[in-house]
């Protein structure tokens, strides 16, 4: 589904922006 | 403002003097107690979510009657603070939830 595609990707660019 | 002038307390706290070229931001000082920084509640969450391996990952349901006695409250804020935080998304809607860093 797409809608989890976004989802995730936007999560995991999150993640990154914490970890950076 | 007033400057500190005993500094009984604090320790490397920054040293004015000198150029502080790679002090800068270092975000997070004290409380490695938990697994990044996350509350015994909202790690015990992630863990669970990590464990689901469904493609839909958990359900709201699904989590609350594994966390027997948990309130509903906290965990809803520990999931927003997950999802905040990168390390969870939410799936087909807003009670399903997986985690970023399970596969």
């Amino acid at each position: 589904l797409d809608r989890i595609q976004k989802n995730k990707a936007a999560a995991l660019q999150r993640l990154a922006a914490r970890h950076v | 403002n007033a400057q500190p002038g005993g500094g009984g307390s604090s320790l490397t706290l920054s040293t004015p003097g000198r150029a502080s070229s790679d002090t800068g931001g270092s975000f997070s000082g004290g409380n490695d107690m938990h697994t990044n920084g996350l509350t015994p509640h909202q790690s015990q969450i992630l863990n669970l979510i990590r464990s689901c391996k469904g493609s839909e990952g958990m359900g709201f349901e699904d989590l609350k009657s594994r966390l027997h006695g948990m309130n509903v409250n906290t965990i809803k804020q520990a999931l927003e603070f997950l999802s905040n935080e990168g390390h969870i998304y939410s799936t087909v809607d807003d009670d399903h939830y997986k985690s970023t860093d399970g596969d």
